[in-house]
């Protein structure tokens, strides 16, 4: 939206996953990591823990999360992120 | 499938290493899978591999369907049963079990079989009815190779490719490749126009849809005893119903709104999906498509036709008083032109990678009969009530999961082949395909040509590529070192300095192209390297090359390339020159290593199609 408050899902791709954990219930250090970066652009009103849809943290490392233009301009220059990305819509061929 | 693999030349007698085929796990990112299917069943199969990690989520499993889970935006507690069909379809064409019998009212009939019926299938539900999004691939794509899955097939495509780290396929895709896992996805269905080529990334196969020599023919017989068009109608034949045009001249459900069709055949000008004519009480339609080579199932007796045959019926229906037409039943029929690309798939240019020819091959994608769910009519259309638990569908959606389940072959008898040789192995013993029966681009139409399961089992020569190589095309690319570094986890600078920078060209890839400047003299070096995983012992390779034409002069250097041992890798030079003169047009060569006995095909393409 143009004042830059709609939020919609994002991917923040971070590479390699360097601690892959098989922790299915437990909050495993990866997502610790990506809670925490996310925290960090975060206002006071708002948490991580509600924004983040996905923690990638087998194989990939990353997170999808709803965010805004701005949350999404601020990620991209955080040290580790490779890319921001918006979520795509894709079709069976 | 009941005609696809014997087309393929993979019968069902074919040779096979059981024991492994077995070991091989498919990753399937699609709709998820009908478990009752008899394409499933797990009689006579051991228990899964011991390395296997994955989990069924809300889904019983079976030595057959060894995972299932769904993903759809983060949600718990969702079912991976197939609602859609497509899941089931494709699952069922890399490795349904063989079953006799069916066919799709009596259509396409046979024994239906996937291409490797011994391999475990794992499912990973990631789209809902037509939509896919890019996170939840992301996560299935996480899971699937953690999980360990040795192949994934990926039926999803967009209408353009993207950057590749903004795009989950790609991504996904890449992390597999690092673990050994291939990734085998449709090329996409924006036809020649429509858009271009989709899962462009070199570690991905992007597979194109083409035709099997078995075509369906529905026919329309007016009353002056002119026979028309031709596709699919699993309705007993319809016998001389009164031909009439909508009144507004659409088939549209609301242009059909509040009138009534009963016992007509409607002539719909402009498409339609069926649900009009059906809702409007006709007894059949004729619908103009720009697809006359699929045979789509619809909800009501239906001949697809051209837009000239369109014209052709109405010059009868204005020049008779009561026109009439009948509509048979589908019938199989032999097609000595297949195959031929489909005119629904996506062809190239690569947009992203222009150096890198992409599709990298064809397989059949056309009127497929697979396995299907009983939640959905076999026509797609709600308002249908006609189930099936095999149906007749047609994409590169298709096309995929013949590529997955070659490669899948190719697997079984050589375990630890990286994902490029196994991709090479591939493209390079696919079926040379008549550029003059495929318009529109010759290789950026069809790639290598059509797949080829039993040579590509013992290709002779293999080109490898490793993490490392793709990084340094990426780098080529114009990826930096810092973002490279985090994807590969490496601490070492992943580009050289920049006057250092290699090309796409450099990439180890089995095939070659080059986009030039209409008009411009140019001269393209692409340095290759092939590993020879055929004879044990002494093995010479000598090079020839087909094709060039007047327009470009193709060399090789060396042109022998002699060989002491298995697993030995010999480098050597294609340089392609000279000058295309106008925009849109191409020029197809191939270099042909052969020992004699295996020929190892890399076509080259140059192109000035913007």
């Amino acid at each position: 939206s143009s004042d830059g408050d709609e939020k919609q899902v994002y991917i923040v791709y971070m590479g390699h996953q360097h601690e892959p954990s098989e922790s299915a219930d437990g909050f495993s250090a990866a997502e610790a990591a990506h809670h925490k970066l996310l925290n960090q652009i975060l206002d006071d009103s708002s948490s991580a823990l509600d924004r983040i849809v996905y923690s990638y943290r087998r194989s990939i490392n990353g997170f999808a999360a709803r965010l805004t233009e701005q949350e999404r301009q601020k990620l991209s220059t955080m040290e580790g992120v490779v890319s921001v990305f918006p979520s795509r819509t894709y079709q069976l061929q | 499938t009941t005609r696809s693999w014997d087309f393929l030349g993979l019968p069902r007698n074919a040779r096979r290493s059981l024991p492994t085929e077995g070991e091989v796990i498919v990753g399937m990112l699609d709709t998820g899978v009908w478990p009752d299917s008899p394409s499933f069943s797990d009689d006579g199969l051991g228990p899964p591999p011991g390395r296997w990690k994955g989990a069924c989520h809300n889904f019983t499993c079976n030595n057959k369907i060894i995972g299932a889970r769904a993903y759809r935006q983060g949600r718990a507690g969702l079912s991976p049963v197939d609602t859609a069909g497509h899941g089931s379809h494709t699952a069922s064409t890399v490795a349904g079990r063989v079953v006799e019998g069916v066919g799709l009212a009596g259509v396409a009939a046979g024994s239906a079989r996937g291409g490797v019926p011994a391999a475990r299938l794992a499912i990973y539900k990631i789209c809902w009815d037509d939509f896919c999004a890019s996170e939840d691939m992301l996560a299935a794509f996480d899971d699937a190779i953690a999980d360990g899955v040795d192949l994934i097939s990926f039926s999803i495509g967009g209408k353009l490719p993207v950057p590749y780290f903004e795009d989950a396929a790609a991504i996904g895709s890449f992390h597999a490749m690092r673990r050994g896992v291939l990734t085998s996805a449709s090329a996409g269905n924006s036809a020649l126009t429509g858009g271009r080529v989709c899962n462009v990334a070199p570690w991905m196969l992007s597979v194109a849809a083409s035709s099997t020599d078995r075509r369906l023919v529905a026919k329309l017989v007016l009353g002056n005893g002119k026979t028309i068009g031709a596709s699919v109608n699993i309705f007993p034949k319809l016998e001389k119903a009164p031909l009439a045009l909508p009144v507004n001249g659409s088939c549209q459900p609301e242009s059909l709104a509040g009138q009534l069709y009963s016992g007509k055949i409607l002539l719909c000008p402009g498409g339609s999906n069926g649900t009009g004519p059906l809702r409007a009480g006709a007894a059949g339609t004729v619908i103009v498509n720009d697809e006359p080579d699929i045979a789509f199932v619809f909800p009501l007796p239906e001949v697809t036709i051209t837009q000239d045959q369109f014209t052709e019926i109405l010059a009868y229906v204005n020049r008779t008083r009561n026109p009439v037409g009948s509509i048979h039943s589908t019938k199989a029929t032999f097609d000595s032109e297949a195959p031929t690309v489909a005119s629904f798939s996506s062809t190239g240019p690569n947009l992203i990678s222009p150096g890198i020819l992409k599709p990298d091959l064809a397989a059949p994608g056309i009127d497929i009969l697979a396995a299907w769910t009983p939640l959905t009519p076999v026509s797609g259309n709600h308002k249908d009530n006609r189930f099936a638990a095999y149906n007749i569908i047609s994409g590169t959606s298709m096309a995929c999961p013949h590529a997955t389940a070659a490669a899948a072959y190719v697997k079984s008898f050589h375990p630890g082949w990286s994902p490029a040789m196994i991709m090479s192995a591939l493209i390079t013993t696919a079926t040379p395909m008549d550029p003059g029966r495929n318009p529109g681009g010759g290789e950026l139409v069809y790639g290598a040509g059509q797949l080829n399961p039993a040579r590509a089992r013992d290709p002779g020569l293999v080109y490898d590529a490793r993490e490392d190589d793709y990084v340094r095309m990426l780098c080529a690319e114009g990826y930096n070192s810092t973002q490279l570094r985090a994807v590969t986890g490496a601490n070492a600078a992943a580009c050289p300095a920049g006057g250092e920078r290699s090309a796409a060209a450099d990439l180890n890839y089995p095939t070659m192209a080059h986009h030039a400047a209409p008009g411009k003299n140019f001269t393209v070096r692409f340095p290759r390297a092939v590993t020879n995983v055929g004879a044990p012992g002494r093995s010479v390779y000598t090079a020839r090359i087909v094709g060039s034409g007047p327009l470009i002069t193709v060399a090789v250097a060396p042109r022998r390339l002699a060989f002491s041992r298995l697993l030995q890798k010999l480098s050597f030079t294609v340089t392609v020159s000279g000058a295309l003169p106008v925009g849109n047009e191409f020029v197809s060569a191939a270099v042909v290593w052969s020992d004699g006995v295996r020929q190892v095909r890399s076509p080259i393409i140059v192109h000035t199609v913007d």
